[in-house]
């Protein structure tokens, strides 16, 4: 059921979290 | 490393990553700076509600450091303890 509240696929949470990621190190440059 | 060692670095990256999110350093994650990080990241404000929704495990509207550490652990393919 596609439209059941409060299942977000693994894909979204998975890009959520990668995304995060990355603009964390964009933000935050190793010295 | 030690599972505690994993538990540690996880919880330290959930927290870095849970303060992009709180940038008025609330405490908490609120739908509406969620929203915010449409302009950031490439999601759909949709999709952000989504994972919202998902990781607000009592569903109270507030995402706290738990929940977000809780949700990050998921993620990276590990199972909080019983």
């Amino acid at each position: 059921d596609p439209g059941k509240p409060g299942s977000a696929n693994e894909g979204v949470l998975a890009n959520f979290f990668n995304s995060l990621l990355s603009k964390k190190s964009v933000n935050s440059p190793s010295p | 490393p030690s599972h505690d060692d994993i538990k540690t670095i996880v919880e330290q990256k959930a927290r870095e990553l849970f303060m992009v999110c709180d940038v008025e350093e609330k405490g908490f994650v609120s739908k509406r700076d969620m929203q915010r990080l449409v302009d950031e990241l490439p999601l759909m404000p949709d999709q952000l509600e989504e994972v919202f929704d998902s990781l607000d495990d009592d569903k109270n509207g507030y995402l706290t450091l738990e929940e977000f550490t809780e949700g990050f652990g998921g993620f990276l393919g590990l199972n909080p303890a019983p």
